[in-house]
């Protein structure tokens, strides 16, 4: 391994995503950080470094996607043999570094290079520089400047060459005395503002770690256990087993520890009170204590949860619950214009849209007409042949699919289901009672994964798969799209669609609400159907 | 690949793509940096050729053979092996 001897003078370091905007490329900015969150782990994992990222150009490392001449002496060259670049530190205090990935390159966040250049590799290897780390000679080396594939996937262990070399810069990690934090990347450590007042006003950038009297400091966790502590960033507790009290703030409390108050995992205040959660629970509930989830019969406007929202009008649906699968002997495919959908997700960069037990998919190029819809078993040959309809699907950022039918979960890696599954849903922390889930979604605003059912719905935490303990919480926090969905999910645009009956909301994430309180007919935005419908919505048909 | 291969092969493409290569990843330094630069030999180019094949661990032959071919033709990071420029930014 090579250095050059300038390195970071601390160990605590910060990152943040500069592009955001992926369309030219196909790449989400959720995945991206994902990505670099793994690659980050991989240095993290043998050195005494952490990682916290933050949403802030001061940085400690910087990362950006560039095309061709950028205005740094090192110009990128379209597709091909230069993949990226990075600097190395300065040893100054409050001086960032760049990481540039060129943007012209076929990126896949897959973890593997089956589908194009595998941004978590290029990643790992371009944050040995930022670290100070130069180019190695030794072959199979993360640091080998030249790109060859790397074993594992996420899991990948760090070579010996760059272990050392990492190691001869910031030491080792003593596990005995300091516990690892998770890190986990759809949960940015945000740097608050604070305002200090001398002779002039500045702002200052800190990050929140203030001692709170509610919360004992813990010299041994300064990132604060408890998940509604402000030092802990992530908004969970890092040790799972963890049996400290849990005791939610109660919404009347004016503190407001996070960046924006449009997200709906923030702590309830006044606006966004929802009479599903009870801020007096105690600790000592279960995930199986959380009351059943039931089916409503269907109604034509539904109550609104509190003054703020809408009633909501719901295009016909000739199906209300599906808890019992239907058998479908010889029933012939959906209509495509003119049916609601069970299922709707991005799957490989693809739209795949499921109602009973067909699919269709819209790629670039839009529906794809031919042979479409196609039954499920057709690509996925490993669910069972009377397969009637799926619940809920979504891409994890690990790239397997995961399918819920029922009480029952699959997991594909590809086409080909992964040994040991269905598993039931209860593995995932969901309560006993419930009996299907309604839709699934990563989310774009912060890259969390949600599940939803009837009325209520969860954060799901990828890195332990399981449910966040907090939850479920009621869906009126996802104002205008009211209960029982029937799919969800995040498209290419970064925008969050509801689906329920044969209309769907555009929901606005900043201001959590949608965009258009009456449905939009899914037919013709979707499916290309010929419009005819007035310009919007049923109620002019 | 073989296609690649040839196409790479062309001779008066080669060239000049083989100074590039080599000034940008630190084997050979570049015209601007040392006035030499322009007044380049057959023998220093192959000395930076050796140079880069001993680091990059194929057979140090100095010539353009085609493992080596195939190596300039491998996606690579941006940044030079030998540290003959300066690659330190400052942002801020």
């Amino acid at each position: 391994y090579s250095v050059r001897h300038i390195k970071w003078h601390r160990t605590d370091l910060t990152w943040s995503l500069r592009t955001t905007q992926f369309q030219d490329q196909n790449l989400r900015s959720y995945d991206v950080r994902y990505v670099i969150s793994k690659a980050l782990d991989v240095w993290s994992k043998h050195s005494k470094l952490t990682f916290a990222e933050v949403d802030s150009d001061r940085a400690d490392i910087l990362i950006y996607f560039h095309r061709k001449d950028h205005g740094d002496n090192f110009p990128f060259d379209g597709r091909g043999i230069i993949l990226a670049h990075a600097f190395f530190p300065t040893g100054q205090e409050g001086v960032s570094v760049d990481v540039h990935f060129d943007a012209d390159e076929n990126w896949t966040t897959s973890g593997s290079s089956d589908l194009g250049t595998n941004l978590f590799m290029v990643a790992a290897h371009e944050i040995g520089h930022s670290l100070g780390l130069s180019h190695s000679n030794v072959e199979g080396a993360l640091m080998y400047p030249w790109y060859t594939e790397m074993k594992n996937g996420f899991e990948y262990e760090l070579p010996e060459d760059d272990r050392l070399g990492i190691q001869s810069l910031y030491g080792a990690r003593d596990e005995k005395k300091r516990e690892r934090i998770p890190h986990y990347p759809h949960q940015p450590t945000y740097y608050r503002p604070t305002t200090t007042t001398t002779t002039t006003t500045t702002t200052t950038m800190r990050p929140v770690t203030r001692p709170h009297h509610k919360y004992p400091y813990d010299p041994r966790n300064p990132y604060g256990k408890h998940p509604h502590d402000p030092r802990n960033p992530y908004g969970y507790y890092p040790n799972r087993s963890d049996k400290s009290p849990q005791k939610p703030m109660h919404p009347s409390k004016k503190h407001h520890y996070y960046p924006t108050g449009s997200n709906p995992d923030h702590k309830p205040d006044k606006k966004h009170y929802t009479p599903g959660y009870d801020p007096n629970r105690k600790s000592t509930a279960t995930r199986q204590d959380y009351p059943l989830v039931t089916k409503r019969p269907y109604t034509k406007t539904v109550k609104p949860h509190h003054r703020n929202q809408p009633h909501v009008t719901h295009i016909p649906t000739e199906r209300t619950t599906r808890y019992v699968p239907k058998e479908y002997p010889g029933e012939p495919p959906p209509d495509t214009c003119d049916t609601s959908y069970d299922a709707i997700a991005v799957i490989r960069k693809e739209l795949f849209i499921f109602k009973d037990r067909y699919f269709w998919r819209i790629g670039d190029n839009g529906l794809v007409e031919k042979n479409y819809p196609a039954e499920i078993t057709r690509l996925w040959k490993d669910f069972p042949k009377n397969l009637t309809h799926i619940d809920a699907v979504y891409e994890r950022p690990d790239g397997h699919i995961a399918f819920f039918i029922g009480d029952k979960y699959y997991l594909f890696a590809g086409l080909r289901v992964v040994p040991g599954y269905p598993k039931p849903i209860t593995d995932l922390g969901l309560p006993v009672s419930l009996k299907k889930i309604d839709g699934a979604m990563v989310w774009g605003h912060n890259g969390q994964t949600y599940f939803y059912s009837g009325d209520m719905y969860w954060r799901f935490d990828e890195s332990v798969q399981k449910v966040e303990l907090d939850y479920p919480r009621n869906m009126a926090m996802w104002n205008g799209v009211g209960t029982d969905i029937d799919a969800v999910f995040q498209w290419k645009d970064g925008r969050t669609y509801f689906f329920k009956g044969k209309g769907f909301w555009k929901f606005n994430d900043q201001r959590m609400s949608v965009e258009h309180v009456e449905q939009k007919p899914s037919g013709p935005f979707w499916m290309g159907c010929k419009q005819n419908y007035e310009e919007n919505g049923l109620n002019q048909k | 690949a073989s296609a690649k291969l040839g196409r790479i092969a062309k001779r008066e493409v080669l060239d000049e793509n083989l100074n590039v290569y080599l000034t940008r990843f630190g084997y050979m330094p570049s015209a601007t940096d040392d006035a030499v630069g322009a007044l380049r030999t057959e023998e220093s180019v192959r000395n930076a050729i050796k140079e880069m094949q001993e680091f990059a661990g194929i057979p140090a032959t100095g010539k353009l053979d085609d493992r080596t071919i195939k190596l300039m033709n491998t996606p690579r990071c941006g940044l030079p092996d030998k540290s003959r420029q300066t690659s330190g930014r400052r942002k801020r």
